[in-house]
């Protein structure tokens, strides 16, 4: 152990231990998660080198190869608490986005909440079993937050009772879902629906785009990977495209609205329930925004209390860099930030959860508010946590830009979540709207 | 905004817009009158916030609405304030930040987790503050020099967490698998692992890479 690091410890004046049971929420929570990441640690399927000294590909094919075996480790394990599959998978990624993310954050999680029965008896146990892969494809290349922009089009017809779907443009090609480019063989695909010659808005539809067996990409689809990106290199982020796709009336998913064979379109109890799935990932990313900042922090605080440099009193010996009142100034307001988006993250998911429950008893009047609160949330807290992983980087001196620092993956895997989900400009303006109308 | 301003009651985050309809919230300076009376007091730090946020709001929801009674249409006098609407949504969710840390600290028994949690609050709050002077001077919630008090408090505070930085990041809970950073260590061996990490770079797979015979040889034999 380094004298340095032993001697700051000794001079706490708290117990580490307590505060690590607050955040967790309670000892028993903090006991089981480190069981379940010594259930990885200690799992030989684990072990994995290095993926900084691997080529993009090597990292992808590393990434799902570690993905095949987590699915299996789960079930084994008996692991199936949302909380401890997102404990699992980040223990197994060490905090890396996976290509199978879409599928269980966004493919399975639709599947339950906006399939009728009968649709759920024929996709999700195949889901589950990962021989449907799926993932969620709604941004388009030239249309990204504002919904209504979308170009994909669904047309029914009801001669055949099949929806038409098509990419009328290069704008309207898919573009960015994760794990779409050479990973699923299904998607969840958001388009324009039209029937009886009117457009209805929005609507979400299952759709084949992989022959299951051979993979290959089906007739009328193209589908493929968007390039190398600032990061994410696991992740197979992909661009899909339809040329007068067809696929059954049954695949639209109809749990709140629906057309019926002969065209006829009936509307959903209320349009903001298709919110739910997209409030609940930008929950979690308040709570990503408080993980991603305080590794950064403990990274670059404890760097600062081994590295010794310069001079405060003249002919002192070199003082450890967190002595510098300006090295603390840089770093101590972040860690209170850190601290701070914890307590909302977990505040957020608990309101979340408990306001679903509101809806599903049909009480929808707090769903505005909520809306509007988390996507501020989200744009407020990623904004600060980005900026303030990128001053941890610098505050570490010339060894925060090598990749072993390891604050540089965090950055350009955390960075993201400034556009992703909704830009957080729109996001703001989403919750100025609610604020205004309040 | 609009809803308080009618009169009606509203819950939730948004409740201190109840606060318009009575017009105590103004978009000028309260002349000479600051509205926090001790910068130690997190709680009356997080009235200040939620007036800042008030402040914003109605800044910008005037701006929109005297353009509307200009004759704007509704969405061009949406975009020409929203500058000021994302400002105040940032207000907003900074007041929500600084009032759920203070909430939590309510929950939190033992002592001298209560004391360092507070003073990381308290330097969350003020930090804001001075990062914000602008917005807490135009709403009158601070004088100048009380600023200067803010400064310098942060400053100390600064004292108080440096002796608990590391327990306080220990408390997070990274093991160094899942930090995956040699900088980062639990045990702090920093420049020796960071010699054996940069020994396995793919580049030192051999003593001399295969470029120098393909390009940099050649190239001297000609020179």
């Amino acid at each position: 152990m380094n004298p340095d690091l032993s001697r700051e410890r000794a001079t706490a004046s708290f117990n580490p231990e307590i505060i690590t049971n607050i955040l967790d929420g309670t000892p028993e929570k903090t006991h089981r998660r480190r069981e379940i990441e010594s259930l990885v640690i200690n799992d030989p399927a684990f072990h994995n080198e290095d993926p900084n000294f691997l080529s993009r590909s090597e990292r992808y094919e590393l990434a799902i190869k570690k993905s095949s075996q987590m699915v299996k480790k789960m079930r084994d394990h008996g692991i199936s608490d949302p909380e401890e599959i997102y404990w699992f998978k980040s223990f197994v990624h060490r905090g890396r986005p996976e290509p199978l993310d879409l599928h269980l954050g966004m493919f399975l999680p639709t599947l339950l909440s906006q399939a009728t029965p009968e649709q759920q008896d024929r996709f999700f146990m195949p889901a589950w079993n990962l021989e449907i892969i799926g993932t969620y494809a709604q941004t388009e290349m030239g249309h990204g937050t504002h919904l209504r922009g979308l170009e994909t089009t669904a047309t029914y017809d009801p001669s055949t009772q099949e929806f038409i779907l098509n990419s009328p443009t290069v704008t309207s090609i898919k573009w960015w879902p994760g794990g779409l480019g050479k990973t699923s063989n299904h998607a969840v695909v958001l388009a324009q629906l039209y029937t009886q010659g009117e457009c209805k808005g929005l609507q979400a539809f299952i759709v084949p785009i992989r022959q299951i067996g051979t993979h290959e990409p089906l007739p009328g689809v193209t589908v493929g990977d968007i390039g190398p990106k600032f990061g994410f290199d696991e992740i197979d982020n992909g661009f899909l495209s339809f040329n007068k796709f067809r696929i059954p009336r049954e695949n639209m998913l109809m749990k709140h609205a629906k057309v019926e064979p002969d065209g006829t379109y009936v509307k959903p109890l209320s349009d903001k329930l298709t919110y739910g799935t997209m409030v609940f990932i930008r929950s979690m990313i308040v709570g990503d925004s408080a993980r991603s900042l305080s590794r950064a922090c403990t990274i670059a605080i404890r760097y600062s209390a081994v590295r010794h440099q310069s001079e405060i009193r003249v002919g002192d010996p070199e003082p450890q860099i967190l002595n510098f009142q300006t090295q603390q100034y840089k770093l101590f307001p972040l860690l209170a930030t850190a601290y701070a988006f914890h307590f909302v993250g977990s505040y957020m998911s608990q309101k979340y959860h408990r306001i679903t429950g509101d809806i599903q008893q049909g009480n929808l009047s707090e769903l505005p508010e909520l809306h509007a609160f988390s996507a501020g949330l989200k744009a407020f807290t990623t904004w600060v946590a980005s900026t303030g992983i990128e001053e941890c980087r610098m505050a570490c001196g010339g060894h925060g830009y090598s990749r072993s620092s390891g604050i540089p993956d965090i950055y350009v895997t955390f960075t993201p979540a400034c556009t992703y989900e909704g830009e957080n400009t729109v996001m703001m303006l989403q919750t100025a709207r609610f604020l205004f109308k309040s | 905004y609009t809803a308080a301003e009618s009169g009606e009651r509203l819950g939730g985050m948004v409740s201190y817009l109840n606060d318009v309809s009575s017009q105590r919230v103004q978009p000028q300076p309260l002349a000479g009158r600051p509205q926090i009376a001790d910068i130690n007091d997190v709680f009356g730090l997080v009235e200040a916030y939620k007036q800042r946020a008030a402040w914003l709001v109605v800044r910008a929801a005037r701006g929109v609405q005297s353009d509307l009674k200009r004759g704007k249409r509704k969405e061009d006098a949406w975009n020409k304030n929203s500058v000021d609407l994302v400002r105040a949504s940032q207000a907003h969710c900074h007041y929500v930040v600084v009032k759920l840390f203070a909430d939590k600290l309510s929950e939190v028994l033992d002592a001298a987790t209560h004391r360092i949690l507070s003073s990381l609050c308290l330097l969350y709050a003020l930090h804001g503050i001075s990062k914000n002077t602008g917005d807490f001077l135009q709403a009158g919630l601070l004088t100048s020099s009380q600023l200067e008090h803010v400064d310098q408090r942060v400053k100390d505070l600064l004292g108080v967490i440096r002796p608990n930085a590391v327990a306080l990041v220990d408390a997070f809970d990274y093991s160094d698998t899942q930090l995956s950073s040699v900088l980062g260590r639990y045990d702090g061996n920093v420049y020796e692992n960071m010699f054996e990490w940069a020994k396995k770079s793919p580049l030192n797979k051999t003593q001399v890479h295969e470029s120098f015979h393909k390009y940099l040889k050649p190239l001297q034999s000609k020179l």
